[in-house]
Parts: structure tokens; sequence; C-alpha cells
């Protein structure tokens, strides 16, 4: 276990070991843009482990990673009929390729689109998330996650009724007679009226002031 | 590649068992098991803890799509559809190995199981610190039943996890999404009704609140008419809101509500209760020393039992009782039948348009104030009753006439059941 000695664990120890690498160069960048589907794998086979696979899986990229740390470059280009240990060459079309998946992630999260590996960007990259690539490239696979503001569904008749009934109609019939969020309210309009218990029905004025009120909690 | 190879058998043979009637990446039934492995918890929550916060994060899912989950610890494990873990490094057999604590907080397999990274601060969601289970939880269920990634703001399935909000839920967007899979929650409902609240503002005038409710066999859901869906955490069992109620359900709700009255009665089979608003139960005497529940051919004679459904005009001061066919009005002055009744609903109810109408065997009949209308439900179906303001647009239009039907979940959204076993949580 993680060494802890407070009940509620508000001191655990989690050793550097345990910290997951962060992202701070270009190579990592690259990989990181690789794994979650920005870039897609070069020289791979058309099957993909799984659907999340759509990346490097783990074996390659660790595999990479521990070359790299013990400083033997590793070719990514296509093999060649040499074999040993390659210089570290990065081809122009993978470097576009690099500099355009860094801007497609730029984008998708808001973040200035400069294509270089800025402080932003790298900040960004270290931030918790899911381990579910971003994009796919098995055709079979669920859509690509919507990268405009507006989810990507055909529109039906039945999505503009309801639309316009979340955006229009029905807040202008709520308007037009009562306003409001949880519970709704009619202003009786009598205002001599001090009995509660003797409102009748007949007596109601509609108010269309909006009383704001936060969505309740669960 | 013999890995890769067995993996994508295993994928191929989850897609044919798993693709859905449209054709559609989704599961193909609506009941879905899940199960805490053993091998698989966290050690940072209480089992218990952990199994609370997926229960949650189903039933979370369960609220705004046709799917109900179920808790399963004993069926084998092949027979379980979704199983959740916690692990670090290399882990249950996964291919995909966690980092370690930071960036990556968990994965999930479409169409199969979750896995979490026990070197991630998991908290419950009751603390503000660390990463909310809960918040992960939902969107890996998400990715599971078919969703992937969206940048929108305010999405659940986004990539990158946001600290802890006061309040996280499914927005109408992640609603739609999940829709798009499974379809929306459809089924016919026992009465709708607006339940009236009076109270008085601190100047001493008086206020009227309502709230409309929907009803169907033991539970109800409260709907919000101004955010256009159910209040969060509904459906609640009957016998939590309404004390005194059967518990299996009613048949109708009436409001008589006049400047000399104002009851309301909920109707079960053969028998009627009052319910008493200021202490929130059911009368149990009256003081004319009538016991509830009360027979309805004793308290409304001439009105058959059971009925379908039933609800109090304002403008006339009738009670509509439906059965079958026929529709009978009440005076609750003379407390009688209205003279000619009972008539056949669709003399009463003409339709508009010719051949549509429910004919008979309505479900609920419910006056909307926030519509200002009334509707007659049946099955997955309403038809507005023309009112005033209809006539007064199109003066052809017949008294009390059924304007062309539509869906409910076309007008009321997202209405959904949940697993009994998820009622309590």
């Amino acid at each position: 276990e993680k060494l802890f000695h407070n009940r509620d664990h508000s001191d655990v120890q989690t050793p550097p070991s345990r910290h997951a690498p962060a992202v701070a160069d270009e190579f990592e960048a690259e990989l990181f843009l690789s794994r979650y589907g920005f870039i897609k794998p070069v020289d791979w086979e058309e099957n993909q482990l799984l659907d999340s696979d759509a990346s490097f899986p783990d074996d390659f990229l660790d595999d990479l990673q521990a070359r790299i740390q013990e400083g033997t470059s590793v070719s990514r280009s296509r093999d060649s009929p040499q074999s040993g240990p390659h210089e570290l060459h990065k081809s122009q079309a993978e470097n576009q390729a690099f500099v355009s998946a860094l801007k497609e992630f730029q984008r998708v999260s808001g973040l200035p689109v400069t294509g270089a590996f800025d402080e932003a960007t790298k900040e960004a990259m270290n931030k918790p998330r899911c381990g579910v690539p971003d994009k796919k490239t098995d055709p079979d696979a669920p859509v690509e996650p919507e990268t405009s503001q507006t989810d990507g569904f055909n529109e039906t008749d039945s999505d503009n009724t309801a639309s316009d009934a979340f955006g229009s109609s029905a807040n202008s019939s709520e308007d037009d007679a009562f306003s409001f969020n949880n519970t709704e309210s009619l202003l009786v309009g009598v205002s001599n009226d001090t009995n509660a218990n003797a409102t009748s029905p007949d007596s109601f004025s509609y108010d269309g002031a909006n009383t704001s009120q936060g969505d309740a909690a669960r | 590649r013999r890995k890769r190879r067995l993996a994508s058998l295993v994928l191929e043979r989850r897609r044919r068992r798993d693709l859905g009637g449209s054709g559609s990446a989704a599961f193909s039934k609506t009941v879905l098991r899940w199960r805490l492995i053993g091998e698989g918890y966290s050690s940072q929550l209480t089992v218990e803890e952990q199994r609370y916060v997926f229960r949650l994060a189903f039933r979370m899912w369960s609220e705004v799509s046709p799917l109900e989950f179920v808790e399963d610890a004993r069926s084998p494990l092949e027979e379980v559809d979704i199983k959740l873990g916690f692990g670090t490094g290399r882990h249950l057999g996964c291919s995909q190995k966690f980092d370690g604590t930071g960036q990556e907080f968990a994965h999930a397999w479409f169409l199969g199981d979750i896995h979490f990274d026990d070197d991630e601060h998991f908290t419950a969601p009751s603390s503000h610190s660390g990463i909310s289970l809960l918040k992960v939880a939902v969107h890996e269920i998400g990715h599971v039943l078919g969703l992937p990634h969206t940048y929108r703001p305010g999405s659940i399935m986004q990539p990158s996890y946001l600290p802890h909000e006061s309040s996280f839920e499914m927005d109408w967007m992640d609603r739609k999404a999940i829709q798009h899979l499974y379809g929306a929650c459809k089924g016919r409902f026992d009465t709708v009704f607006d339940w009236i609240r009076k109270e008085k503002t601190p100047s001493g005038d008086a206020i009227v609140r309502f709230n409309t409710y929907f009803l169907r066999d033991g539970w109800y859901w409260l709907y919000e008419n101004r955010n256009n869906r159910t209040r969060y955490g509904d459906p609640v069992a009957l016998q939590i809101g309404w004390h005194g109620l059967p518990s299996d359900g009613v048949d109708a709700h009436v409001h008589v509500w006049s400047r000399k009255r104002d009851a309301v009665y909920f109707f079960k089979g053969t028998q009627f209760w009052r319910y008493r608003i200021e202490n929130d139960q059911v009368f149990i005497q009256e003081p004319d020393g009538h016991r509830y529940p009360r027979m309805i051919s004793e308290g409304f004679p001439g009105v058959p039992a059971p009925i379908d459904t039933a609800f109090y005009d304002r403008r006339d001061s009738h009670i509509y009782f439906f059965k079958g066919t026929l529709v009978y009005a009440f005076s609750v002055e003379g407390s009688s039948l209205a003279r000619g009744f009972p008539k056949p609903i669709r003399d009463v109810f003409p339709p508009v348009e010719r051949g549509d109408h429910p004919d008979g065997n309505i479900d609920a009949a419910y006056f909307s104030y926030t519509h200002g209308a009334i509707f007659l439900l049946k099955g997955t179906r309403f038809w507005r009753v023309a009112g005033s303001r209809e006539r007064w647009r199109r003066p052809f239009l017949p008294r009390n006439g059924l304007l062309p039907h539509k869906q409910v979940d076309q007008q009321w959204f997202d209405i959904c059941n949940v697993h009994p076993s998820a009622l309590k949580l």
C-alpha cells in the first residue's frame, strides 16, 4: 500500500516513481498526441487493438521511451534494410503532421493556436484526463468528438420542436403566464385578499417577471 | 500479435452480440448488469463508498435514457455486461497501462469494462478535493454506452477533468446524445397533475405556486417545465412523497378548486382518498364522519369504478371522469351527474382532424397551468384540447376539440424509469 498515517488518508504519500511522467518536451508531446489520436499512426497494422487503441499501444511507446532514456536512437520511419540503431529522423511530412496535430489539440482545448509547444499547451497536456483517445481511426468505432460548439446531430422536426420548446416557445408561454425554475408561481392580483385559504383560481394575475433560481441540488 | 489478434476476436464477438437494432453500435438490451470486481477495489475509499458511487453514476444515466442498470454480484462474470475495477500501472489484464499519479485517470472500453487509475486521488461526492469518482465514473460509463469525447463546454464527455463543481448533471445535449443512441424515454402514465401550493410573501401577499407531477405505477417525477426535464434524482417512490396513498399507484387526481371549495382527491380502483395539503397526508375522516378511503359510488353517485382518469374543469365546475369510450361529467355543486351524461368521449371532445382521436381508455387527463390547456394522454401520445386561445385564432375549431396528437416525450422530456433496485441507493 501507499504509506499513510491519518485516518482519512489525507497524508498518503506517493513515491516519485508512481507519478505520471510529465509531458515536458516536443517528443513527449508527440507521444501524447499519438496516444490520444491526434496523430495517426504512421507504420502500424490496420487491425487496431480494441477501440481505444487507435494510437500506438503501450508496448511500443514504453519501448520507445526506454530506448530514448538509454540514449539509443530509434527510427520511426519505415524499416530500412539496414539493421541497428539509426539517427532519429523527422521527415518534413512528420514534422508537418506534428504541427498540424498540435494545432488541432490547441484548438479543441481552447488555447491560442500557435502550432508551437508552448507553456499553455504543456500545461494542458499535463492535466488529468480520460485515457480514451479523442479521435478514432477505426471506421466502425463511435463517431469522432465534435470539434465545434454545436453537436453534429441532424436536426429533425422533432429535434426542432424540442429545441424550439427549450429555446423559445415553452419559455414564451412561461413568460406569458408564470415564471420560474423549480416551483412555478402565480401572483395573486387581488391585493386585499389576505386570507390565503380563500384564494381562488379566478383571482390569478400572471406575472411575467423572472424569479431566477439556481438548479436544485440532487 | 497473438494478444492483439485475441483482443480483436473478442471485440468482434462483442460487436455482433451488441449491435443495436438500428445497426448502430450500442447495447441491444435495456437492462445492463454491472459489477465492481473483487480484485479491483480501490485502496482509497471503502468498498461500500465505491459501490454507492457507481450505483449513483449508473442511475444518472438511467434517469436520462431508456437504459436500466442493476448491480450483479452473483452471476458468472461472463454474464456481467460492465465490469469496473481500480488498478495501477499494469492492471487487471488490460493492455493499456496506467501512468501513475496525474494525467490519465481512467479508461473504458466501448461496450466493455471500466478501469480507474488508483494512483489518482479519487474522492467521494461529498468531498471538495481530489478527483470526483462520481464524475469520472459517469464519464467512463458514457464511453461504454457508446459516447465519444466532445469538447463542448459543460458536457460530461469532455476529455479533461474539471475540478469539483457544486453540482454536475447531464445537460440537454448530453441527454440528447445518449438518446440518439438508445432512443427517448417512453411509456404510459397513470396520471399527471399540477399540485397547487398556497404561500404568503414576506409582505403578506398571497401567492399560489404549482408543481407538475407525473405518476407511473408506484413512482412519480416532478417535472420542471422551465428546464424541460424532471427534477434531478427522480423518480421517487410514491409512498415517500404522498403519504397514505396506495404504494402501487393511483388512477386519477382531481383538484376541485372554486370560490367555495378546495379539495384534492385521488382515485384508485373502486375507492378514493381526500388529501390534506396542510399536513401532507390523506384524510382519515371527514368532519361529517366519513372515513377514507371511501367508495367512488358513495362519494360520486353515477360514476363507475374503477375509472381510467379524471380532471376538474373550472369553467363549468364539473369533474370529468373517463371510463372506456365514455365520459361522465359530475356536477360538484349538485353532487350528481350532469344532464345527458355519460356521453361518448368523441362527442364531448371531438377530433379536429378526422381519424386522429384516442377513442377511449385514456390514461391521464391533465390541465396544465404552464400551457393553460387540457391534455388527454394515452400510451405515448397526447391530444391537446383546443381552448379559447386556439378557437380565437381558428373559430372553426369545435368546442373542446382535440388537436392532432403529438408524442408525449416531445412535450415533456426525459421522464425515465430507473431499475427498481436503484430507487433506494
